[in-house]
């Protein structure tokens, strides 16, 4: 159990640093394990600093930064063993267009390098144009789904009616 | 082993039969909200073996059946199949014999969840241990509910452990 | 302490359902004492359905519904004793654009009616072009924050640079 | 009364002296992740009084002061003023003598804030009452930090009672 968990950590470690710099386009993080020295029972804290910023810990940064942190993360324990399917919903809502776009880099990339099929539920407009394709959810008939299938100017039309 | 197909009836605001086809790289889903986007969220986590009414946003398992609207009555019986493309022979023994798998999870109101792999029954702990191999599943890192991240940055450190507990 | 609260209780509900109704363009909603028959411990659950739908607990809402729902509530308790200032850091982030629009009616009518001067932080390009007037924060020097007055073309111009 | 203008000096990112007029009506205020907004929602609930570092999104509350980057030095001192309108002569008999009020709050690293009201100093329960009355103040409903919606949507029943009894 003990082996195996430091095993991942440093393996998680490596790709989180390496997933963060390429996400803010610099900066640097890092994983630590925290309070007890059992790593069983340790914590696991994360650091970040985005760049040009002091290396601080998760809490401090701000909403869309600590957001696009754990993104790196996931994406980092991800990388240890891809699945063949992806889901992600509504992760880009707290970023700006900047950030958005460096985040829709990133899922194209894991998705061309590990042929993981991603799917991904947005309001972003910037996400709406970046994907392969496009499924409206739409609730004509109040209270029932259809799922159709649109193209970029149906799927902007569609974020208007309710 | 590929994910091609989402199939869904009764479950939860989609009441008529809904296929969802998904394609290699990266596919969106968008519209108003309330419309049903997290219920197709949803219905992947069931499939693949979801025990937790919590998990599905409801306090009882039957909440996920079609609950009826102002025009439509209640249904009784909700099903979500997930289609496998596995011609590369890279699912665990148990199910390795054929190209195609199909697994169904049905639900009738009041008496429990039944799965079916190419039409034969099969237990919850088998379909969990298949997507459990594939890095993927209901717990699985690879599937990021809404407001997932932001629990995430709020938990304690010690309740991220999991996080490299599931990458060992 | 157990009159006044039942009192609060009276009026906030009739704030909320109120605000519902108008946040929605229809549907209803409730709050409700729940647990304890001691107002002091009990627990305030809140119950809604938008147009359409069956009443629920704001639980099996969707996300956005849930936001919604929370700022119609948080007015309502607003509304028994307004005051002079109310900040609301991006709290239309899960929000589609036709609730956008509706969010941004209502606080220009709340702060229309009660005078009250309300400031908004924001991504959203619909909320940015119905405020009153607009400030930028940049960081052109890395993790020094400047603030700017910005017109609109400026500020959609700031949501692209990092 | 009316809120009229903050200024800072030295709190979290704004090192340099930073005035915001507030007018009338809606005021937005934009810009990319990480620039700052937050932290000046942070400095309207600090200097209302707001003494948990918990609430400032830190451990301890010197970490309010501009802690440096690369290219500029930290700060030892902080400074936040809120001038309030007070001509409709509406706040709490202790302040209600002038029609201006200005509102200040120091804070020196390793030795703890200082408020002052007009010049003249006060405790910070002096000034949490005076926010109080007016409906206001860092514990208030109408500051709506980021994330709060979303943990009042997660919070249990029994923690949502709090909202009554403010508008008791
Ligand atoms: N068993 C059920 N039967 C019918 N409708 C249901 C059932 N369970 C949930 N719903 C409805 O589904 C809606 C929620 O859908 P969902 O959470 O998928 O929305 P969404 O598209 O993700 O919206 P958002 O953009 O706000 O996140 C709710 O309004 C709820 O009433
Ligand atoms: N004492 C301090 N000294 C210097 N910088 C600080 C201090 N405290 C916080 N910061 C910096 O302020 C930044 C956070 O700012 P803030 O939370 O206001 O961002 P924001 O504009 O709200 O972003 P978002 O859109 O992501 O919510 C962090 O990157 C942090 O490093
Ligand atoms: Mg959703
Ligand atoms: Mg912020």
């Amino acid at each position: 159990g003990r082996q195996r968990l430091l095993q991942s950590f440093e393996l998680v470690n490596k790709n989180f640093k390496e997933l963060f710099r390429n996400l803010f386009g610099g900066g640097k993080a890092e994983l630590s394990m925290s309070g007890d020295s059992d790593p069983l029972e340790a914590g696991l804290e994360i650091y970040a600093s985005p760049p040009g910023k002091k290396l601080q810990n998760l809490a401090l940064l701000s909403g869309g930064e600590q957001a696009l942190t754990t993104v790196a993360l996931l994406f980092a324990v991800f990388n240890v063993n891809p699945a063949p399917l992806c889901i992600l919903d509504e992760v880009d809502a707290p970023l700006d267009d900047t950030n958005v776009d460096r985040f829709c880099n990133l899922i194209s990339r894991i998705s061309q390098s590990t042929g993981t099929k991603i799917i991904i539920v947005t309001h972003h407009r910037m996400t709406m144009a970046r994907v392969d394709r496009l499924f409206g959810v739409t609730m004509a008939e109040k209270g029932v789904s259809k799922l159709v299938s649109v193209n970029l100017t149906e799927a902007e039309k569609l974020r208007d009616i309710a | 082993a590929k994910v091609d197909k989402l199939r869904l009836a009764g479950f939860k605001s989609f009441t008529d039969q809904t296929d969802l086809d998904i394609g290699p790289g990266v596919t969106g889903i968008v519209g108003p909200n309330g419309c049903g986007k997290s219920n197709l969220v949803d219905a992947f986590k069931w499939v693949m073996g979801e025990s937790s009414a919590k998990q599905m946003r409801g306090d009882e398992m039957d909440e996920i059946i079609f609950g009826g609207t102002t025009n439509r009555p209640a249904r009784n019986l909700a099903e979500v199949s997930l289609v496998l493309d596995n011609n590369s022979r890279s699912v665990n023994d148990m199910f390795n014999d054929t190209n195609e798998l199909e697994i169904t999870r049905r639900i009738e109101r009041g008496k429990g969840s039944v799965y079916n792999v190419n039409g034969r029954e099969v237990r919850a702990k088998d379909i969990q241990l298949l997507f459990a191999d594939l890095g993927s599943g209901a717990k699985s890192t690879a599937l990021v509910s809404q407001g997932k991240i932001g629990s995430l940055i709020n938990s304690k450190p010690t309740e991220r452990r999991h996080l490299l507990e599931e990458a060992a």
